[in-house]
Protein backbone atom coordinates (compact mmCIF):
# COMPACT_ATOMS: atom_id res chain seq x y z
CA UNK A 1 0.00 0.00 0.00
CA UNK A 2 1.07 3.72 -0.11
CA UNK A 3 0.34 6.67 1.51
CA UNK A 4 -0.19 10.39 0.30
CA UNK A 5 2.85 12.52 0.51
CA UNK A 6 2.29 14.33 4.01
CA UNK A 7 -0.06 11.08 4.79
CA UNK A 8 -3.46 13.78 4.86
CA UNK A 9 -6.32 11.55 6.63
CA UNK A 10 -9.31 12.66 8.86
CA UNK A 11 -8.93 14.44 12.81
CA UNK A 12 -12.10 12.61 13.19
CA UNK A 13 -14.43 9.52 13.81
CA UNK A 14 -17.63 10.24 11.94
CA UNK A 15 -17.63 11.35 8.70
CA UNK A 16 -20.67 12.86 6.76
CA UNK A 17 -21.29 12.26 3.22
CA UNK A 18 -24.02 13.15 0.32
CA UNK A 19 -24.96 12.27 -2.86
CA UNK A 20 -25.47 15.32 -4.84
CA UNK A 21 -25.33 13.64 -8.19
CA UNK A 22 -26.49 10.55 -9.25
CA UNK A 23 -26.44 8.61 -13.05
CA UNK A 24 -28.98 7.69 -15.17
CA UNK A 25 -27.71 4.58 -15.65
CA UNK A 26 -28.78 2.86 -12.15
CA UNK A 27 -31.96 3.63 -10.02
CA UNK A 28 -31.06 5.98 -7.11
CA UNK A 29 -31.50 3.30 -4.97
CA UNK A 30 -28.79 0.92 -6.04
CA UNK A 31 -26.49 3.86 -6.56
CA UNK A 32 -27.34 4.32 -2.56
CA UNK A 33 -26.80 0.75 -1.67
CA UNK A 34 -23.58 0.42 -3.63
CA UNK A 35 -21.97 3.93 -1.66
CA UNK A 36 -23.14 2.89 1.61
CA UNK A 37 -21.42 -0.60 0.51
CA UNK A 38 -18.12 0.80 -0.52
CA UNK A 39 -18.30 2.97 2.88
CA UNK A 40 -18.89 -0.05 4.81
CA UNK A 41 -15.65 -1.87 3.48
CA UNK A 42 -13.52 0.64 5.21
CA UNK A 43 -15.38 1.52 8.42
CA UNK A 44 -15.20 -2.64 9.07
CA UNK A 45 -11.53 -2.30 9.52
CA UNK A 46 -10.99 1.19 11.23
CA UNK A 47 -12.67 2.91 13.77
CA UNK A 48 -14.48 5.20 11.24
CA UNK A 49 -18.29 6.01 10.78
CA UNK A 50 -19.88 6.82 8.25
CA UNK A 51 -23.23 9.79 8.04
CA UNK A 52 -25.39 10.48 5.28
CA UNK A 53 -26.95 13.77 5.21
CA UNK A 54 -28.82 15.30 2.51
CA UNK A 55 -27.69 18.88 2.08
CA UNK A 56 -25.36 21.28 2.84
CA UNK A 57 -21.30 20.32 2.87
CA UNK A 58 -20.68 16.48 3.97
CA UNK A 59 -17.06 15.33 4.10
CA UNK A 60 -17.37 13.62 0.90
CA UNK A 61 -19.37 14.88 -1.57
CA UNK A 62 -20.10 12.02 -4.31
CA UNK A 63 -21.38 13.26 -7.92
CA UNK A 64 -21.26 11.79 -11.54
CA UNK A 65 -19.75 14.15 -13.48
CA UNK A 66 -19.35 14.77 -17.10
CA UNK A 67 -15.87 15.77 -18.67
CA UNK A 68 -14.66 19.04 -17.60
CA UNK A 69 -16.45 19.56 -14.57
CA UNK A 70 -14.30 22.59 -12.29
CA UNK A 71 -11.49 20.30 -10.67
CA UNK A 72 -8.80 20.24 -13.36
CA UNK A 73 -9.02 16.64 -14.17
CA UNK A 74 -11.27 16.60 -16.27
CA UNK A 75 -13.04 13.32 -17.58
CA UNK A 76 -12.32 11.20 -20.57
CA UNK A 77 -16.05 9.79 -22.19
CA UNK A 78 -16.49 5.89 -21.95
CA UNK A 79 -14.11 3.44 -20.95
CA UNK A 80 -10.11 5.47 -19.60
CA UNK A 81 -10.72 6.97 -16.44
CA UNK A 82 -13.81 6.08 -14.59
CA UNK A 83 -13.54 8.13 -11.34
CA UNK A 84 -11.07 9.68 -9.14
CA UNK A 85 -11.13 11.06 -5.62
CA UNK A 86 -9.96 13.89 -3.28
CA UNK A 87 -7.44 13.13 -0.03
CA UNK A 88 -8.49 14.44 3.12
CA UNK A 89 -8.54 18.11 3.54
CA UNK A 90 -11.00 20.61 3.57
CA UNK A 91 -13.26 21.58 0.57
CA UNK A 92 -12.56 19.46 -2.43
CA UNK A 93 -10.23 16.88 0.04
CA UNK A 94 -12.59 13.58 0.16
CA UNK A 95 -14.40 14.52 -2.86
CA UNK A 96 -15.55 11.61 -5.80
CA UNK A 97 -16.29 12.25 -8.92
CA UNK A 98 -17.49 9.05 -11.33
CA UNK A 99 -17.73 9.96 -14.65
CA UNK A 100 -20.96 10.10 -16.08
CA UNK A 101 -19.94 8.99 -19.67
CA UNK A 102 -19.58 5.20 -18.43
CA UNK A 103 -22.07 2.70 -17.78
CA UNK A 104 -22.62 2.04 -13.93
CA UNK A 105 -24.11 -1.59 -13.01
CA UNK A 106 -24.49 -3.44 -9.56
CA UNK A 107 -23.38 -5.98 -11.52
CA UNK A 108 -20.88 -6.66 -14.05
CA UNK A 109 -22.00 -5.59 -17.37
CA UNK A 110 -20.66 -2.51 -17.34
CA UNK A 111 -18.61 -0.71 -14.38
CA UNK A 112 -19.94 -2.24 -10.66
CA UNK A 113 -19.92 1.11 -8.99
CA UNK A 114 -19.82 -0.43 -5.90
CA UNK A 115 -15.77 -1.69 -6.92
CA UNK A 116 -15.00 1.70 -8.14
CA UNK A 117 -16.59 3.49 -5.24
CA UNK A 118 -14.76 0.86 -2.66
CA UNK A 119 -11.51 1.74 -4.67
CA UNK A 120 -12.30 5.86 -4.47
CA UNK A 121 -13.24 5.74 -1.15
CA UNK A 122 -9.98 4.64 -0.28
CA UNK A 123 -8.47 7.64 -1.88
CA UNK A 124 -10.88 9.82 0.02
CA UNK A 125 -9.26 8.38 3.33
CA UNK A 126 -5.73 8.76 2.47
CA UNK A 127 -4.56 6.08 0.49
CA UNK A 128 -3.34 6.05 -2.48
CA UNK A 129 -2.51 3.60 -5.40
CA UNK A 130 -1.00 0.57 -4.26
CA UNK A 131 1.54 -1.77 -6.54
CA UNK A 132 0.13 -5.08 -5.06
CA UNK A 133 -2.19 -6.23 -7.84
CA UNK A 134 -4.18 -8.02 -5.58
CA UNK A 135 -5.37 -4.73 -3.54
CA UNK A 136 -8.53 -2.85 -4.23
CA UNK A 137 -6.20 0.10 -4.17
CA UNK A 138 -4.59 -0.72 -7.61
CA UNK A 139 -5.51 1.62 -10.06
CA UNK A 140 -6.63 -0.68 -12.65
CA UNK A 141 -10.59 -1.73 -12.65
CA UNK A 142 -11.24 -5.58 -11.51
CA UNK A 143 -14.82 -6.09 -11.09
CA UNK A 144 -15.64 -7.31 -7.06
CA UNK A 145 -18.29 -9.11 -5.86
CA UNK A 146 -20.06 -6.32 -3.33
CA UNK A 147 -21.61 -9.40 -1.96
CA UNK A 148 -19.34 -11.07 0.62
CA UNK A 149 -16.58 -8.40 -0.43
CA UNK A 150 -13.54 -8.63 2.76
CA UNK A 151 -10.98 -5.61 2.23
CA UNK A 152 -7.59 -7.04 1.10
CA UNK A 153 -4.69 -7.66 3.26
CA UNK A 154 -2.81 -4.84 1.52
CA UNK A 155 -5.64 -1.99 2.18
CA UNK A 156 -6.53 -2.88 5.34
CA UNK A 157 -2.71 -2.82 6.71
CA UNK A 158 -2.76 0.80 4.84
CA UNK A 159 -5.92 2.03 5.94
CA UNK A 160 -5.18 0.44 9.98
CA UNK A 161 -1.64 2.54 9.18
CA UNK A 162 -4.29 5.63 9.18
CA UNK A 163 -6.85 4.99 11.68
CA UNK A 164 -5.99 1.86 13.79
CA UNK A 165 -7.92 -1.04 13.45
CA UNK A 166 -12.06 -1.07 14.33
CA UNK A 167 -12.24 -2.50 17.41
CA UNK A 168 -15.27 -5.04 17.79
CA UNK A 169 -17.61 -6.48 20.18
CA UNK A 170 -18.56 -10.17 20.28
CA UNK A 171 -22.70 -9.69 19.67
CA UNK A 172 -22.27 -6.02 18.58
CA UNK A 173 -21.52 -6.00 15.01
CA UNK A 174 -20.42 -3.15 12.96
CA UNK A 175 -23.68 -0.97 12.73
CA UNK A 176 -25.13 -1.09 9.23
CA UNK A 177 -25.22 2.66 7.20
CA UNK A 178 -28.44 2.33 5.53
CA UNK A 179 -29.70 5.67 4.11
CA UNK A 180 -31.49 8.04 6.59
CA UNK A 181 -34.98 8.02 4.24
CA UNK A 182 -37.52 5.25 4.46
CA UNK A 183 -35.57 2.86 6.50
CA UNK A 184 -36.65 -0.65 7.30
CA UNK A 185 -38.72 -1.23 11.23
CA UNK A 186 -36.65 -4.34 12.51
CA UNK A 187 -38.69 -7.19 13.29
CA UNK A 188 -38.35 -7.51 17.06
CA UNK A 189 -41.29 -9.51 17.23
CA UNK A 190 -39.92 -12.46 15.36
CA UNK A 191 -35.98 -11.79 15.56
CA UNK A 192 -33.31 -12.66 18.21
CA UNK A 193 -31.89 -9.16 18.90
CA UNK A 194 -32.32 -7.08 21.16
CA UNK A 195 -32.44 -3.18 21.49
CA UNK A 196 -29.56 -0.93 20.80
CA UNK A 197 -30.28 0.93 23.74
CA UNK A 198 -33.31 2.25 26.03
CA UNK A 199 -33.71 4.93 28.57
CA UNK A 200 -36.10 7.20 30.46
CA UNK A 201 -36.38 10.20 28.78
CA UNK A 202 -39.28 12.70 30.92
CA UNK A 203 -41.95 9.95 31.85
CA UNK A 204 -41.46 7.89 28.58
CA UNK A 205 -38.80 5.06 27.72
CA UNK A 206 -37.36 5.41 24.96
CA UNK A 207 -36.01 1.60 22.91
CA UNK A 208 -33.36 2.43 20.06
CA UNK A 209 -32.96 -0.12 17.32
CA UNK A 210 -30.93 0.97 14.22
CA UNK A 211 -32.80 3.73 12.93
CA UNK A 212 -36.24 3.16 14.38
CA UNK A 213 -37.35 4.47 18.09
CA UNK A 214 -39.91 3.16 19.81
CA UNK A 215 -41.98 5.28 22.66
CA UNK A 216 -43.72 4.19 25.64
CA UNK A 217 -44.80 5.34 28.71
CA UNK A 218 -43.18 3.28 31.08
CA UNK A 219 -46.96 1.62 33.02
CA UNK A 220 -49.31 1.37 29.70
CA UNK A 221 -48.41 -0.73 26.38
CA UNK A 222 -51.01 1.07 24.58
CA UNK A 223 -50.05 3.52 21.94
CA UNK A 224 -46.46 2.01 21.05
CA UNK A 225 -45.46 2.89 17.55
CA UNK A 226 -41.63 2.95 15.65
CA UNK A 227 -40.43 6.44 14.46
CA UNK A 228 -37.62 6.98 12.97
CA UNK A 229 -34.56 8.58 14.71
CA UNK A 230 -34.10 11.30 11.98
CA UNK A 231 -37.69 12.82 13.18
CA UNK A 232 -37.07 13.53 16.71
CA UNK A 233 -33.34 13.54 16.72
CA UNK A 234 -31.90 15.21 13.37
CA UNK A 235 -28.36 15.68 14.58
CA UNK A 236 -28.18 11.60 15.91
CA UNK A 237 -28.95 10.74 11.94
CA UNK A 238 -29.18 7.38 12.67
CA UNK A 239 -28.45 4.38 15.09
CA UNK A 240 -27.49 5.26 18.67
CA UNK A 241 -24.94 2.60 20.98
CA UNK A 242 -26.40 3.77 24.50
CA UNK A 243 -28.34 6.17 26.13
CA UNK A 244 -28.97 7.28 29.81
CA UNK A 245 -30.89 10.16 31.63
CA UNK A 246 -29.98 11.90 34.77
CA UNK A 247 -34.01 12.61 35.60
CA UNK A 248 -32.81 15.29 38.26
CA UNK A 249 -31.08 17.27 35.79
CA UNK A 250 -33.62 16.89 33.21
CA UNK A 251 -30.55 15.95 31.13
CA UNK A 252 -30.21 12.44 28.67
CA UNK A 253 -26.93 11.51 27.14
CA UNK A 254 -26.89 9.76 23.56
CA UNK A 255 -23.84 8.05 22.59
CA UNK A 256 -22.85 7.29 18.86
CA UNK A 257 -19.42 6.19 18.02
CA UNK A 258 -16.66 8.05 20.24
CA UNK A 259 -19.10 10.93 20.08
CA UNK A 260 -22.03 12.21 22.49
CA UNK A 261 -24.99 14.16 22.32
CA UNK A 262 -26.48 15.94 25.28
CA UNK A 263 -31.07 16.58 25.16
CA UNK A 264 -33.32 18.30 27.26
CA UNK A 265 -36.17 16.43 26.55
CA UNK A 266 -36.29 16.07 22.97
CA UNK A 267 -34.11 19.09 22.57
CA UNK A 268 -30.29 18.61 21.24
CA UNK A 269 -27.99 20.96 23.41
CA UNK A 270 -25.35 21.84 21.55
CA UNK A 271 -22.88 20.18 19.01
CA UNK A 272 -21.74 16.58 20.04
CA UNK A 273 -18.49 15.74 22.35
CA UNK A 274 -16.52 13.02 22.71
CA UNK A 275 -16.67 10.14 25.15
CA UNK A 276 -13.09 10.95 26.43
CA UNK A 277 -14.50 13.98 28.13
CA UNK A 278 -16.29 11.06 30.66
CA UNK A 279 -12.38 9.68 31.33
CA UNK A 280 -12.46 6.88 28.50
CA UNK A 281 -9.33 5.30 27.70
CA UNK A 282 -8.73 6.21 24.30
CA UNK A 283 -8.71 2.34 23.07
CA UNK A 284 -12.59 2.88 24.03
CA UNK A 285 -14.16 3.32 20.51
CA UNK A 286 -17.79 3.15 21.45
CA UNK A 287 -20.22 2.58 24.51
CA UNK A 288 -22.52 -0.66 24.52
CA UNK A 289 -24.40 0.73 26.66
CA UNK A 290 -25.37 2.93 29.97
CA UNK A 291 -27.35 3.37 33.07
CA UNK A 292 -28.10 6.22 35.59
CA UNK A 293 -28.30 4.54 38.72
CA UNK A 294 -30.08 6.86 41.04
CA UNK A 295 -29.60 6.13 44.44
CA UNK A 296 -25.97 6.05 44.03
CA UNK A 297 -25.66 8.86 41.67
CA UNK A 298 -23.58 6.82 38.79
CA UNK A 299 -23.22 6.12 35.78
CA UNK A 300 -22.57 2.78 34.66
CA UNK A 301 -20.95 2.32 31.30
CA UNK A 302 -20.83 -1.26 29.63
CA UNK A 303 -17.62 -1.58 27.11
CA UNK A 304 -17.51 -5.29 25.92
CA UNK A 305 -17.55 -7.56 28.89
CA UNK A 306 -16.46 -4.79 31.25
CA UNK A 307 -17.92 -1.64 32.95
CA UNK A 308 -16.90 1.58 34.07
CA UNK A 309 -18.64 3.83 36.82
CA UNK A 310 -18.79 7.33 36.48
CA UNK A 311 -19.42 9.61 39.69
CA UNK A 312 -22.47 12.47 37.96
CA UNK A 313 -22.31 14.10 41.66
CA UNK A 314 -18.37 14.53 40.99
CA UNK A 315 -18.53 14.39 37.52
CA UNK A 316 -15.24 11.73 37.28
CA UNK A 317 -15.02 8.08 36.57
CA UNK A 318 -13.92 6.27 39.31
CA UNK A 319 -10.73 4.33 40.46
CA UNK A 320 -10.54 0.94 40.10
CA UNK A 321 -12.88 0.28 36.80
CA UNK A 322 -13.43 -1.46 34.29
CA UNK A 323 -14.48 -4.14 35.55
CA UNK A 324 -15.77 -7.44 34.40
CA UNK A 325 -19.15 -7.61 34.13
CA UNK A 326 -20.24 -10.94 34.74
CA UNK A 327 -18.30 -11.22 37.66
CA UNK A 328 -19.82 -7.94 39.43
CA UNK A 329 -23.94 -8.48 38.20
CA UNK A 330 -24.27 -12.17 39.34
CA UNK A 331 -26.71 -13.98 36.75
CA UNK A 332 -26.37 -11.52 34.07
CA UNK A 333 -24.71 -13.58 31.29
CA UNK A 334 -23.75 -12.10 27.67
CA UNK A 335 -22.68 -8.71 26.41
CA UNK A 336 -25.08 -5.74 27.93
CA UNK A 337 -26.95 -4.05 24.72
CA UNK A 338 -28.63 -1.43 26.43
CA UNK A 339 -29.69 -1.01 30.27
CA UNK A 340 -32.10 1.25 31.96
CA UNK A 341 -32.96 1.53 35.92
CA UNK A 342 -36.73 1.50 36.26
CA UNK A 343 -38.27 0.64 40.23
CA UNK A 344 -35.36 0.21 41.82
CA UNK A 345 -34.22 -2.90 39.33
CA UNK A 346 -32.02 -2.81 36.73
CA UNK A 347 -32.91 -4.33 33.25
CA UNK A 348 -29.74 -5.65 31.67
CA UNK A 349 -30.78 -6.34 27.66
CA UNK A 350 -28.44 -9.14 26.51
CA UNK A 351 -29.67 -10.18 23.24
CA UNK A 352 -33.33 -11.57 23.22
CA UNK A 353 -33.04 -11.77 27.28
CA UNK A 354 -33.69 -9.08 29.74
CA UNK A 355 -32.21 -9.50 33.02
CA UNK A 356 -34.43 -8.04 35.79
CA UNK A 357 -31.35 -7.37 38.26
CA UNK A 358 -32.11 -6.56 41.91
CA UNK A 359 -29.67 -4.44 43.42
CA UNK A 360 -30.18 -5.20 46.97
CA UNK A 361 -30.13 -8.78 46.26
CA UNK A 362 -27.24 -8.55 43.80
CA UNK A 363 -28.71 -11.14 42.10
CA UNK A 364 -31.27 -11.49 38.78
CA UNK A 365 -34.73 -12.03 39.93
CA UNK A 366 -36.36 -12.70 36.96
CA UNK A 367 -35.63 -12.91 32.60
CA UNK A 368 -38.23 -11.44 30.39
CA UNK A 369 -38.11 -11.54 26.26
CA UNK A 370 -36.41 -8.25 25.42
CA UNK A 371 -39.17 -7.70 23.04
CA UNK A 372 -41.91 -8.29 25.27
CA UNK A 373 -41.44 -3.86 26.33
CA UNK A 374 -42.71 -3.19 22.62
CA UNK A 375 -45.89 -5.27 22.95
CA UNK A 376 -44.40 -8.62 20.99
CA UNK B 1 6.85 -4.52 -30.79
CA UNK B 2 5.57 -5.16 -34.30
CA UNK B 3 3.18 -2.23 -35.25
CA UNK B 4 2.41 -0.20 -38.43
CA UNK B 5 3.86 3.23 -38.37
CA UNK B 6 0.59 4.44 -37.94
CA UNK B 7 -0.67 2.14 -34.64
CA UNK B 8 2.78 3.20 -33.79
CA UNK B 9 2.49 6.85 -33.68
CA UNK B 10 -1.39 6.82 -32.21
CA UNK B 11 0.31 4.11 -29.46
CA UNK B 12 2.21 6.89 -28.88
CA UNK B 13 0.37 9.67 -28.46
CA UNK B 14 -1.84 7.46 -25.81
CA UNK B 15 1.43 6.39 -24.05
CA UNK B 16 2.12 10.36 -23.91
CA UNK B 17 -1.35 11.33 -23.04
CA UNK B 18 -1.08 8.35 -20.13
CA UNK B 19 2.19 9.89 -19.01
CA UNK B 20 1.24 13.28 -18.55
CA UNK B 21 -2.24 12.18 -16.96
CA UNK B 22 -1.33 9.47 -14.27
CA UNK B 23 2.81 9.95 -14.50
CA UNK B 24 2.81 13.85 -13.90
CA UNK B 25 3.17 15.78 -11.08
CA UNK B 26 1.09 18.59 -11.05
CA UNK B 27 2.04 22.15 -9.42
CA UNK B 28 5.07 20.01 -7.76
CA UNK B 29 7.79 22.75 -9.37
CA UNK B 30 8.89 25.53 -7.90
CA UNK B 31 9.45 28.93 -9.82
CA UNK B 32 12.06 28.83 -11.37
CA UNK B 33 13.20 24.84 -11.34
CA UNK B 34 14.16 24.05 -15.14
CA UNK B 35 11.95 20.62 -16.16
CA UNK B 36 13.29 18.74 -18.29
CA UNK B 37 10.66 17.44 -21.15
CA UNK B 38 11.53 15.50 -24.22
CA UNK B 39 13.15 11.81 -24.86
CA UNK B 40 14.55 11.18 -21.20
CA UNK B 41 11.71 12.61 -19.47
CA UNK B 42 9.73 10.07 -21.44
CA UNK B 43 11.89 7.13 -20.97
CA UNK B 44 11.99 7.76 -17.25
CA UNK B 45 8.23 8.07 -16.57
CA UNK B 46 7.68 4.93 -19.12
CA UNK B 47 9.88 2.95 -16.84
CA UNK B 48 8.22 4.30 -13.65
CA UNK B 49 5.11 2.77 -15.08
CA UNK B 50 6.44 -0.10 -15.89
CA UNK B 51 7.91 -0.52 -12.18
CA UNK B 52 4.69 0.41 -10.99
CA UNK B 53 2.39 -2.25 -12.56
CA UNK B 54 4.87 -5.32 -12.02
CA UNK B 55 5.97 -4.99 -16.00
CA UNK B 56 9.46 -5.35 -17.14
CA UNK B 57 11.51 -2.07 -16.92
CA UNK B 58 12.82 -1.28 -20.31
CA UNK B 59 11.89 1.96 -21.17
CA UNK B 60 10.59 1.24 -24.21
CA UNK B 61 6.98 1.31 -25.38
CA UNK B 62 6.10 -2.67 -25.60
CA UNK B 63 2.69 -4.69 -26.02
CA UNK B 64 2.68 -5.46 -21.99
CA UNK B 65 2.84 -1.38 -21.44
CA UNK B 66 0.39 -1.41 -24.18
CA UNK B 67 -2.22 -3.43 -22.54
CA UNK B 68 -1.71 -1.71 -18.97
CA UNK B 69 -2.59 1.52 -20.81
CA UNK B 70 -5.31 0.58 -22.40
CA UNK B 71 -7.15 -0.90 -18.93
CA UNK B 72 -10.06 1.39 -17.64
CA UNK B 73 -8.77 2.81 -14.38
CA UNK B 74 -9.29 5.19 -11.79
CA UNK B 75 -7.99 8.66 -12.48
CA UNK B 76 -6.08 9.34 -9.66
CA UNK B 77 -2.18 9.52 -10.74
CA UNK B 78 0.14 6.96 -9.74
CA UNK B 79 2.68 9.95 -8.88
CA UNK B 80 0.70 11.40 -6.22
CA UNK B 81 0.13 14.87 -6.11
Amino acid sequence: YRLFPGEPKWKKNILTYRISKYTSSMTSADVDKAIEMALRAWSSAVPLNFVRINSGEADIMISFETGDHGDSYPFDGPRGTLAHAFAPGEGLGGDTHFDNAEKWTMGKNGFNLFTVAAHEFGHALGLAHSTDSSALMYPTYKYQNPYGFRLPKDDVKGIQALYGPRKTFPGKPTVPHTPPHSPSIPDLCDSSSSFDAVTMLGKELLFFKDRIFWRRQVHLMAGIRPSTITSSFPQLMSNVDAAYEVAERGTAYFFKGPHYWITRGFQIQGPPRTIYEFGFPRYVQRIDAAVYLRDTQKTLFFVGDEYYSYDERKRKMEKDYPKNTEEEFSGVNGQIDAAVELNGYIYFFSGPKTYKYDTEKEDVVSVLKSSSWIGC
Amino acid sequence: FAATPRTSRNNYHLLQAYLVKYYTKKGGHQIGEVVARGSNSMVKKIKELQAFFGLRVTGKLDQSTMDVIKRPRCGVPDVAN
